[in-house]
């Protein structure tokens, strides 16, 4: 569709300003509260000095998340969709004013929060590196097979809230056996941003990426 | 839009249809994996045989969730939004269809689960008499005030998987608060589709709608 189109062009000219300035950009999708910015919270607690972080936060409307993230002194930029409508995901364009509105000669890695939503933010290159997927266990292990396009879009999986495992019915390894049959190259890994059970291999898989970009 | 406009024609038609059927028709959404088949698998096994039932059953794609609910010998049609393009979202159009291929002098309740998504489907009348939400405790509270559209939309509330609630840290009323601050008007109920619980205040919310419908 012209929609889909006009937006790659702008994801392409996100990615040249990002590969310029020599920032690693992964887009940080998931259902609504299934514990993208928690995740991110963990994340920015764990990934050390070495790593410099930045932080787009997408969202319709309030600056909830972007005021949790405050406390890690990086650099955070709140996009709000509803004064455009109220998108359900975030689009190339509002990402490239954000993008042009940081000193990307302070960052190394930049995470962009999407707008909670398992359909359409998987549609939409903003013109990040790496798609990435916060699925909660509480949504429920046949979702790979009812929501495909973002499983299959995404290049790693993280399961979450594995600590509410033991009072769900819910078989995790059901679960990762339906994302491998969607996308049998995404890398799967399973958390708790909670306990923070999980959280090294997700860093020293984080890290593994960002030298293989550069 | 022009969109939201050729919709609302449609939908005022499905509403003349279902309205000369004598059809009571809601609209059921929440984020995916909130537990929507779920709180209707619970509802059809406690709304008696005095209400007749049917359901309209949306989603992007597959018929897991109708093949659950082939047990309860109600009527049951599938909407797969994939081969339209795979919309976030049912419109009238695909409603239109379904409700054309039922018996309507079979049914006197419709339930329409939509597509798993806390933003777009409240944007689309398709028809309904009432909007319902049903919003699982895990999502986390302040949800009515991230994503405000869909709890202004719904005329009811269903906060769902409350048996999870001692293993959260999710205080229920603030959520309840936040819910009252998007819309003082909606009904906010708790159960937890799960261990029944709940699930009677609801079916008699239900049975009071019907009767005023009527
Ligand atoms: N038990 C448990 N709860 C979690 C975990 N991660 C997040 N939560 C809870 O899940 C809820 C949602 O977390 P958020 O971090 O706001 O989720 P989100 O995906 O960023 O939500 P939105 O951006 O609003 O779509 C909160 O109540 C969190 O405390 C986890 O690993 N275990
Ligand atoms: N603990 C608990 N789990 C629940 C409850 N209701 C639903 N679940 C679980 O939540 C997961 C999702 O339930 P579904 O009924 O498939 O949710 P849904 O909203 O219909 O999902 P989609 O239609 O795919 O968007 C499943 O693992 C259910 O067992 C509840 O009240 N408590
Ligand atoms: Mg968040
Ligand atoms: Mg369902």
């Amino acid at each position: 569709t012209d929609v889909l189109d006009a937006n790659r062009v702008v994801a392409e000219e996100n990615r040249r300003i990002l590969k310029q300035a020599g920032v690693f950009a992964i887009n940080l999708m998931g259902s609504p509260g299934s514990g993208k910015t928690r995740v991110l919270e963990r994340t920015l607690e764990n990934i050390g000095n070495k790593i410099r972080a930045g932080i787009i936060q997408g969202d319709i409307t309030t600056t909830l998340d972007s005021e949790r993230l405050m406390k890690f002194e990086v650099p955070v930029v709140q996009i709000n969709t509803e004064p455009f409508g109220g998108d359900c995901h975030l689009g190339a364009n509002l990402v490239q004013r954000a993008v042009k509105s940081m000193d990307l000669s302070q960052i190394g890695l930049l995470f962009i929060e999407n707008v909670g939503n398992l359909v359409c933010p998987a549609e939409f290159d903003i013109g990040e590196n790496l798609k990435m997927l916060v699925f909660s266990v509480t949504e429920g292990e046949e979702k790979p097979l009812k929501y495909p396009l973002m499983f299959r879009e995404c290049g790693v999986v993280l399961i979450n809230k594995i600590d509410l495992l033991k009072h769900l019915n819910v078989k995790i390894d059901h679960l990762t056996q339906n994302i491998r049959r969607i996308n049998p190259g995404a890398e799967v890994l399973r958390l708790s941003a909670e306990t923070g059970e999980g959280v090294d291999e997700w860093i020293s898989f984080l890290k593994d990426r960002i030298n293989l970009y550069r």
